[in-house]
């Protein structure tokens, strides 16, 4: 079979797709001090998880909403910020101050940052020494 | 209570992939 590292290389999603992967990957963004940037991704899908979830408070959601918007979005001079359309961190904080949970509202922002680590990050990283030291 | 930031790593987590 196929070894994990080289299905790595195929695409981020094979990538993102396997525990030992997205340590690596993790800890490649963290030499580059854009670890939040996966972080982000992640919680993205986590939301989308949450509100799919039967069962969930909505007051869960919200405070998970808040805290996404707080952490990653509000500072402008964030990473993950940094790579956000402004219209998109708009609708976003719009969402949030008028209390409009919606299990999509960040999947805009999380397609942004997918493109940059698909056209940046993640080409680097299959470059890096992490990388090919691993291999 | 959840600290958002418990709340935060929570949501990270179950967005993972599960170990193979």
């Amino acid at each position: 079979p196929t070894p994990p590292y080289l299905k790595w290389a195929e695409s981020l999603h094979s990538l993102l797709d396997d525990q030992d992967g997205i340590h690596l990957f993790r800890t490649f963004l963290k030499q580059e001090e854009c670890a939040d940037v996966l972080d982000f991704w992640f919680a993205c899908t986590g939301f989308r998880k949450l509100e799919a979830n039967e069962g969930q408070g909505e007051e869960k959601k919200l405070k998970l909403a808040k805290a996404i918007y707080k952490k990653y979005i509000l500072d402008n001079n964030g990473i993950v910020s940094r790579q956000i359309k402004p219209a998109t961190k708009s609708f976003i904080k719009d969402c949030v101050m008028r209390l409009h949970i919606d299990p999509a509202m960040f999947d805009q922002a999380q397609t942004e940052i997918q493109t940059m680590m698909e056209e940046n990050t993640y080409p680097l990283f299959l470059k890096s020494d992490i990388y090919l030291e691993y291999t | 209570i959840d600290s958002e930031d418990d709340l935060l790593q929570e949501c990270i987590s179950s967005a993972m992939p599960k170990k193979k």
